[in-house]
Order: C-alpha cells, then structure tokens, then sequence
C-alpha cells in the first residue's frame, strides 16, 4: 500500500524511505564492528544538495502569499540543514576513527532526518499548491452563489465571461491533480465530481436562460424555473465542495484502498 | 519555482539514497 500521496512525493521519497529502513535493520542487527569507508564524497554530495535546495525552498518562502507555507516550510527546511550537518559530523568521526559508534549513530540519524524534513519540506509546498487549487474552486462556487440574482440576458453574458475562464482552470487543474495522487478512492471521486460539474454547467446555463425568458414574458412559471435553476446551481456546488474536501485528504483509509 | 522545489528535492533524494548504499556496501561485506 503506498504511503505517499502523491506520484511525485513517492517517486522521490519512496527510494529514500526503503534504503533508510534497510540501513536502520542492518545497524540494529549488526552492530558488527566493521570499519567504515571514507564517505566524505557523498556526505558531500549531499550538502550540497541540501543547500542548493533550501536555496531554492528560502526563495519559495519569499516570493509566496501563502501564509501557512511562509509559517510551516522553514522549519522544514532546519530540519533537513540539521540532518546534514549530523552527516558531515559523521563523516568528520570516520576520518578519525572508522570504527566509531557515534559516527553510525549520526549516519542513521542524519539520513533519517534528510527523509523526515524532505517529507515535511514537500508536503507542505504540495499542500500550499492544494491552496491554490481550492481557491479556484471557491472562486467558482461565489460565481454560483449569483445565479439566483441574474434577471437579464446581459447579465447572463457577463456572468459567462467570468465563470467560463475560472471553471475551465478549475477542470484543467482538477484533472491534473487526480493524476498525480497515488489513493484511488480519491482519483475515483474527483474524476466523478469533474464530470458531473461539467455536465451540469450547460444544463445551468439553459436554465438561467429559461429563468430569464420567463420573467421577461410576463413571469408564469417563474418560481419552478428559479427552483429548477437553484437545484442545478445548488448541486454544482456539492460536487465542488466535494473536490474541495477530498484534494485535502492525503492520509490513507486501509479499507478503502483494499 | 514549483519544478525547481521538485527537481532540488529529488537530487537531495538521490544523494541520501546514494550515501546510504555506499554505508550498507561497506557495512553488509
């Protein structure tokens, strides 16, 4: 069962997660007294890497408006200089003494700390692009919100020249999204919400049009058409809250992936 | 930049993988 959420997160963290699992059995079981080999070169490789990437994570948090990412990633990002700064200690031991216990310690916690602090470091930028997702969608459900006030053909126009852009990102990013998570349930659920929503914006749109010829002929039958328009416009917005609540899911339900 | 945030990731990733195959090399002769 994966335990990433996304495709991408598990493409970069699965491979990391299994060899520091191995590497923790192996330390625990063994506990062998081999020495150790010279590992400057890759502890090396790694801090650089970790600084080009809390380079680039600094630069994330000044340019964001989101303020749940400005609070959450840089904590992250310590968290992963840390685990780097155990390696280079690490490796700084073995040169002494290749033997050394403190050294392997370090190791096991440094590189658990590169996996810990990585993880935090994605899914808290995964989660701020969630954010921006969701707002979209909120943007779509204040358009649907005014469906009950639009009473001429103008409006309608203009209505449509706001709504059309905003619901074709949502449905873009939507389906983008769904391709990326790992959980089926949720891939299944999104898929079935985009289509719904998709089939029920023409049919919106008609019954405004019919709403809005009604009261301009004199108005009989109006209510059944405004009822008619609100029930389209009201399940609309269901199937969106529906997407809203599941791109914020990103734990596993066993049973549901059974 | 969403792809770089990625991309550097990713090569912290596969330098952390990298290391520890080396320790477990040495550690599993």
């Amino acid at each position: 069962m994966p335990v990433f959420h996304t495709k991408t997160i598990e493409s970069i963290l699965e491979p990391v997660a299994q060899q520091v699992s191995r590497l923790v059995i192996l330390h625990e079981e063994a506990e062998d007294g081999n020495a150790m080999p010279d590992l400057g070169r890759p502890v090396q490789a790694v801090s650089t890497a970790v600084t080009n990437l809390v380079k680039v994570g600094k630069e994330t948090i000044n340019s964001s408006d989101d303020a749940l990412l400005k609070q959450d990633m840089p904590s992250a990002l310590q968290r992963v200089e840390g685990a780097s700064r155990l390696l280079e200690e690490a490796s700084g031991l073995l040169k002494q003494d290749p033997y050394s216990g403190p050294a392997r310690k370090k190791l096991i916690e440094g590189s658990r700390g590169i996996l810990q602090g990585t993880s935090s470091l994605l899914l808290c930028f995964d989660e701020s692009e969630v954010r921006k997702i969701i707002r979209e969608c909120k943007r779509v459900l204040d358009y649907l919100a005014v469906t009950e006030v639009i009473e001429t053909m103008e409006d309608l126009v203009h209505f449509l020249k706001n709504l059309s852009p905003c619901l074709s990102k949502v449905s873009r990013e939507i389906s983008a999204r769904e391709k990326e998570l790992t959980h089926q349930v949720h891939r299944e659920i999104l898929v079935r919400c985009l289509e719904q929503i998709k089939t029920l914006a023409p049919i919106l749109i008609c019954s405004m049009k019919i709403f809005i010829h009604i009261i301009s002929q004199g108005g009989k039958g109006a209510d059944e058409a405004a009822e008619n328009r609100n029930y389209l416009s009201g399940r609309m917005s269901d199937e969106l809250n529906e997407i809203i609540r599941v791109l914020q899911l990103t734990t596993y339900d066993e049973e549901e992936w059974d | 930049d969403t792809g770089e945030m990625v991309r550097q990731a990713r090569i912290v990733g596969q330098a952390t993988a990298q290391l520890i195959q080396n320790i477990k090399g040495e550690a599993e002769k």
